[in-house]
């Protein structure tokens, strides 16, 4: 069972879409895939057409209370992929957990309790470095790093490296960066050309070659409660995001 | 002196965008203005051109240890513009403030210390509803949205709603909704049509009329560490900013 967080604590990247359609494309690859939605604004959760609101215990009961989840595993229209659920109520998970004992292994132990039963869990985290990022992160086998091509996003990169180094130094030795994928590009602008370029002279390798466009059908999707392959199965987002899981998965090696 | 936080947990809807250029319009126009960098990306002071790391007395001291701002405060290149600089050290704050004395009027408490130095004093809020952006909110006269025209911004409109109205209720009476403002909006797709449209809908008059449009001249001018009007007067994005701050202080007052 891989464990793989989707984090970045700059706003809107595509950390959710990344999550979402990456959970959908290996689920319909015949993975068994457990989609975690560590975000109270629980976007992964309706964007796979999930009510948070008529759950009665969602991750907040599982962080908090250390309840079971697999009670609390919801399944969708895609077959093989399976949401736990977030809720509003997981906004006040920061500061409860604050003197609680072991408060960034909560997600970790939680997800030992659902061993084996998949082969992929994808972890949607929300946008800051705070106890819900430090718990996905303490619990993944890798990292996966959507980045907007913009300028603000790349100035926050050096930072979550940095924090990646610190929780595989205290908390996760096996923490490993699975690469930077680089999300809502816009070939008509020399924005996006001059931030992929910054990316991958630092990154290298670590930055994957599929490159994620601007692309109107992914943004409409959510409203509709289904993934791109869903929603429209011929569009370039739907296209990018299988190349992008083709090559996430090693079927294909670009170099 | 007015304080206007500029909130939306929801993130990358263009909160720090519209905090520099509001600011930067209203001090062209005469105003002194302060902005304030409530978010540990500090996107708001490196997008006015300070460097965050070559400062040693950042928010951070001013929320922690109770520091006097007024020895903080940065010129920018705009004249009567001001700017108290974030640090990456804030993300720390909301943890550190959990168990201190009177945790969310720590800015509003600050900014009593520059009373009558600012027309204006326009906070930029980090993407979350945690006790930054409480402050923010606990200090400020009234509330700016920023609202991206798309599905999963729209759902979080709700819950933020909610949140502002739980303030007023136990933290600041005065605290009132300036408005909703419209951002990236994209005239070619249905999507922003159809948000627009559900938006003025539920909320009437109080989303402004001007809209702001999507134009990546916004997105490059952060990298040269200027406000729209100082990187490309002609563009679109700087008069769609210019039209919003005359909507905004009611020299025009479009029905
Ligand atoms: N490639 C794309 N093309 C067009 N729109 C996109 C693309 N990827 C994401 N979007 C849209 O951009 C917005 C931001 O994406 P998303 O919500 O996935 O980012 P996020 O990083 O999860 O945001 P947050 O920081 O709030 O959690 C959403 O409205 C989404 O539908
Ligand atoms: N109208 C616009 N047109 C094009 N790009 C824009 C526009 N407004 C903002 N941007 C760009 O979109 C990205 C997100 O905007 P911004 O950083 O201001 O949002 P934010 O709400 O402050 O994000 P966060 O939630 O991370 O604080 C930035 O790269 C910014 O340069
Ligand atoms: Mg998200
Ligand atoms: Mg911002």
């Amino acid at each position: 069972m891989e464990i793989i967080a989707i984090a970045n604590q700059k706003g809107g990247v595509g950390k959710t879409t990344t999550a979402i359609n990456l959970s959908a494309v290996l689920a319909v690859g015949g993975r068994r895939v457990l989609l975690v939605d560590m975000d109270p604004q629980a976007n992964a959760t309706s964007g796979m057409g999930v009510n948070p609101e008529l759950l009665d215990r969602t991750i907040y009961e599982v962080l908090i209370k250390g309840e079971n989840p697999s009670g609390m595993v919801v399944p969708t229209e895609v077959e093989n992929l399976e949401v736990l659920p977030s809720s509003k109520d997981l906004a006040g998970a920061e500061v409860e957990l604050v003197n609680e004992y072991s408060r960034e292994l909560r997600l970790k132990r939680a997800l030992d309790k659902l061993r084996d039963r998949y082969d992929f869990v994808i972890v949607d985290c929300p946008p800051s470095l705070g106890l819900l990022t430090v718990n996905a992160l303490a619990a993944a086998h890798s990292v996966l790093v959507p980045l907007q091509c913009e300028y603000f996003a790349l100035e926050g990169l050096a930072r979550l490296m940095h924090t990646i180094n610190r929780i595989r130094e205290f908390l996760n030795p096996e923490l490993s960066v699975r690469g930077i994928l680089l999300t809502m590009y816009d070939v008509r602008n020399n924005l996006s050309k001059e931030v992929e370029a910054e990316v991958r002279r630092h990154f290298g390798n670590l930055v994957f070659q599929t490159v994620i466009p601007r692309n109107v059908k992914l943004s409409e999707a959510p409203s509709y409660g289904k993934p791109i392959i869903l929603y429209d199965m011929n569009c370039k987002g739907a296209s990018s995001y299988i190349h992008f899981v083709q090559e996430f998965t090693g079927v294909i090696r670009e170099e």
